[in-house]
């Protein structure tokens, strides 16, 4: 069967992205089939990947499963990525105007999770997706539609002002929505030697406890990469980062 | 008058908000009467002034000043900071719901610039408006509501490529949507060392000339200061980055 992980933060630019990335790449370093779906408008999912941002994900968030010739429309949309068993339904600007048309149709909470119908016959053993930094309609959606979140949080106040917000809005799913997934965990990046970093991490796993899982540290090879179009294991195989991210996959595989 | 200024990007964590209180707070160090309103439903404004988010922007955003009990009842969400001069229209989750409700009641472009009739009678000489990272209606109708709009962005690869995207918008609605302000600039901001920052600067001033403004070095007081709820003034007014944020605030004052 299929697990679902969604890649979830409110607070921008701690990390989403270079972790959807990479973990999906890893998955499949470790022989799985996974699909990796970009939500964000910014379509950086691509261009992490050296590709070019596409409608693949508006044509996925508006198009209802519900005959052959539409299951057929959507999965042309799977790009290949040049990576072995990684395929990318890439994301640009549209994303936002799907956005705004689940908001209007006033969509149940089940609607990307019913969307995922779609691929049944591809036989993925994993789909994730990466989420802008936002609150709404397509955040909760995506969260529901989850087996398994992982919230990046970066090491500093601000990022930990947030979170509480994110895990709320994930907290609230579960007690009022029925969602049946659960956190994977809480990952802290951009980790470094300074006494803001190490007591945000104490903060984190006073707060949280085992939920908060082995951090990634700052790396300026996981900022050059992306210039490449490069994942951190194509870039930089034997650094840490790439290592922190194997650690990451390898939680994932025991789920 | 009043000075309408900005502050957009909708890629995340690029320090939209640093940039925004720490120009409010120059501002007022200047003499000058500022309204911060922050339109981010993280409500981060608040947070990085010691403050609490509340429902502020939400009643800002969702009340017209038809009448004068109306305009009366959102100046009462204008808060005091403790700083002299400095008053905020503080924000939080709840502001998501005012931007669905804004979308589906498909409010036009200048909504945000007819709100700013409820503070007339404040005599403010600079309204600031941070944002949320994010396409869509608020980001749009915010920035047309400018006079003055700064761009601030991360300079590493990820975050160049996604600005090209928030100067298109910028660009689309002068072009089709009659709008009157302009671009103050483009704020490199975390420019440290690295050959990716360097490059990353670089291409920006070869791509924008001119509308590049001076760099803000990346500082670890600008992460500390959030834990203290203090402007950069406030927790490290010597430092290299309480002179770079004053030397934006003497470049807005000359507009
Ligand atoms: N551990 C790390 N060390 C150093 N740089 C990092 C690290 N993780 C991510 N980055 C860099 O930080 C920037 C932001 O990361 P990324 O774009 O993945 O965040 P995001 O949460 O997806 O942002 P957004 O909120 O805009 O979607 C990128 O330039 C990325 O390369
Ligand atoms: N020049 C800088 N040097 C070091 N840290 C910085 C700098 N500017 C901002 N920061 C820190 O980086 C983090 C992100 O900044 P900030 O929250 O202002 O960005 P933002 O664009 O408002 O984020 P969001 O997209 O979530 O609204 C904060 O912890 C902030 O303290
Ligand atoms: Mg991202
Ligand atoms: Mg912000």
């Amino acid at each position: 069967t299929t697990k679902i992980i969604t890649i979830s933060n409110q607070k921008g630019g701690v990390g989403k992205t270079t972790t959807a990335v990479n973990l999906a790449h890893s998955l499949t370093l470790e022989n799985k089939q996974v699909l990796l779906i970009d939500l964000d408008p910014q379509g950086q999912c691509a261009t992490k990947l050296g590709m070019d941002g596409q409608m693949g994900a508006y044509y996925f968030l508006t198009t209802q499963p519900a005959s052959p010739s539409e299951v057929t429309f959507v999965r042309q949309w799977i790009r290949e990525t040049g990576r072995d068993d990684l395929k990318l339904i890439p994301g640009n600007s549209m994303t936002s105007s799907a956005q705004m048309i689940l908001s209007v149709q006033e969509q149940p909470i089940s609607y990307i999770r019913n969307l995922l119908k779609t691929f049944t016959r591809d036989r993925f053993e994993y789909i994730i997706f990466d989420t802008s930094p936002s609150v709404g309609g397509l955040q909760e959606r995506a969260i529901w539609a989850a087996d398994l979140v992982i919230v990046p949080t970066a090491t500093e106040f601000a990022s930990l002002d947030s979170l509480s917000k994110t895990i709320s809005t994930i907290q609230t799913l579960r007690d009022k929505k029925n969602w049946h997934g659960g956190l994977l965990g809480i990952l802290p990046t951009f980790y470094d030697n300074t006494r803001e970093s190490r007591d945000s991490l104490v903060d984190l796993q006073g707060t949280f406890q085992d939920k908060v899982l082995s951090p990634i540290h700052r790396a300026t090879v996981l900022r050059e990469c992306w210039s490449e179009g490069k994942t951190i294991f194509e870039y930089a195989a034997d650094s840490r980062s790439a290592e922190e991210y194997q650690l990451l996959a390898d939680l994932v595989l025991k789920y």
